[in-house]
């Protein structure tokens, strides 16, 4: 089941950006 | 690229969609900063913590063209038009009210794409430096981009020497859309 986690967009944002980093290591 | 508010959708569908639509345009700015000549030179830690702060300014400088200030409507991606009063409904007047603003002051100025381009590299490196370890090295980047971005649009407007200055002017504007909206804007994650 698709699980919902309702954040502010800075955090969105910043949840996309290090995930991507972190991909790219 | 995403349609907003189709009648049958719920609010929680329309956020939903919203916020995956916004996955792909973060990703785009982290390969943009990737690009700026000298970026990749900062610690990684430092790049991570500009793009942290800096992203949602330069989202909001891409996403200006998709603003209508004269018609008050905005165009997605995929030619799909919506008029202020029906975006209105999905609760983020303040956020388009002052995104309207920003885009027809931007707008006004008539910037080519890359001297657009080269002001969001401005823009990213101007953000918050709260989580900066090597300020300088931020500090000295900036300055190159900002004096890139001098040069590229004098040598165009040689005797225009108000566009500059007005341009630099929509920094503090871009940091006060960012600190109004990006914490209060609720994005939806699917896990």
């Amino acid at each position: 089941p698709k699980t919902h986690r309702v954040m502010t967009l800075a955090d969105h944002i910043s949840h996309i950006i290090t995930q991507d980093f972190a991909r790219n290591q | 690229s995403c349609p907003v508010a189709p009648a049958s959708r719920s609010s929680q569908e329309v956020w939903e969609s919203f916020s995956q639509c916004f996955t792909p345009a973060v990703k785009e700015v982290v390969e943009f900063a990737k690009s700026i000549p000298g970026f990749q030179t900062l610690s990684q830690h430092d790049q991570v913590m500009l793009l942290k702060s800096g992203t949602f300014q330069v989202l909001m400088v891409r996403f200006c063209s998709l603003f209508d200030p004269k018609e008050r409507t905005v165009t997605f991606l995929n030619g799909q038009t919506y008029s202020l009063a029906s975006l209105r409904a999905l609760g983020m007047s303040s956020l388009l009210d002052a995104m309207f603003d920003f885009s027809e002051k931007l707008g006004s100025l008539g910037l080519e794409p890359d001297e657009m381009a080269l002001f969001m590299a401005v823009v990213l490196v101007s953000a918050d430096r709260s989580g900066i370890v090597e300020v300088g090295a931020v500090e000295l980047l900036q300055e190159n981009l900002i004096k890139a971005l001098r040069s590229l649009i004098t040598s165009r407007r040689p005797d225009d020497s108000t566009l500059f200055p007005k341009l630099l002017l929509r920094l503090p504007d871009l940091r006060t859309l960012n600190n109004q909206h990006s914490d209060k804007l609720l994005a939806f994650r699917i896990d």
